[in-house]
């Protein structure tokens, strides 16, 4: 049996938010140690990864490991009937074919409980090795979200590049081009402000900025993103969870 | 021109 209890509601939310426009349905694999999932969208160029160790619950237990498979548009649709400060039970016998969820009010004396029809889902896994990393940027996510949302509005390809001591991030399009340029910074008051570069090796890569809209749909999880790039290969782009993460490997573009 | 690659050069699949 399965019972995953989140201390609020918003947490899951905010998870479900960020995947489901990626992949519109994956299996949540579960175990003693808590849940995982990875999931390729259509195109087979962004993958998802997320871990919630079981440390993110309030109360857990996975007696034996158990693989449910959710279509993450109705999954969305149930657990946006809670309040974002509700407690958020996740319940699932051995075996089942339905996803038992509960919303606890903290202040009335009010519970709701729905049970969402589970998938059964045969889906393409990825390999994904640990990676060699030539360049790593942390920034703040909300900094990170608008530079993708502005440099969408030039072009369909976002270039990144990494030199000693800052990050550019620019496009060109139609009707006319545009840059931002980072460079690290200490911040010891708002330690969520600062900006570290990391790097072995330059870096210059394009990415497909639809696919980056996706990604910083993960933006209200956390208040840095980390940045790991490394020539001709997927750039990998972690938000980190109280206990886990949500990851996103986006193969890159290439010139013809 | 750009073209995009996908996931599968790099990762292959299980």
């Amino acid at each position: 049996m399965l019972e995953g209890k989140f201390e609020e509601a918003s947490l899951l939310k905010k998870i479900v938010e960020a995947m489901k426009d990626c992949v519109s349905s994956c299996n949540f694999n579960c175990t003693e140690n808590g849940i995982s999932v990875q999931a390729v969208d259509n195109s087979r160029v962004l993958l998802i990864s997320l871990l919630i160790e079981k440390d993110t619950f309030e109360e857990y237990r996975c007696d034996r490991n158990i693989t449910l498979g959710i279509g993450l548009g109705s999954f969305s649709k149930i657990i946006g009937n809670g309040a974002n400060s509700d407690y958020l039970t996740i319940q699932a016998e051995d075996d089942a074919d339905t996803l038992g969820i509960i919303f606890e009010d903290k202040v009335k004396d009010k519970i709701s409980e729905y049970n969402l029809k589970l998938l059964d889902i045969d889906a393409d896994l990825l390999e994904v090795d640990a990676m060699e990393t030539d360049a790593t940027i942390t920034l703040p996510s909300a900094d990170f979200a608008k530079i993708c949302k502005d440099m969408k509005t030039l072009s369909e390809s976002l270039q990144i590049t990494v030199t000693k001591d800052s990050a550019k991030f620019q496009s060109a399009g139609e009707i006319g081009s545009g840059s931002v340029v980072i460079k690290p910074k200490t911040d010891i008051d708002h330690p969520e402000e600062s900006i570290t570069i990391s790097l072995d090796k330059p870096i210059d890569l394009s990415f497909g900025s639809k696919y980056l809209s996706d990604i910083i749909k993960a933006t209200s999880l956390s208040q840095k993103v980390t940045i790991k790039l490394t020539e001709d290969s997927p750039g990998v782009f972690e938000y980190k969870l109280p206990s886990g993460y949500l990851r996103f490997y986006l193969a890159p573009k290439f010139d013809e | 021109g750009e073209q995009q690659w996908s996931l599968l050069p790099f990762f292959g699949l299980l």
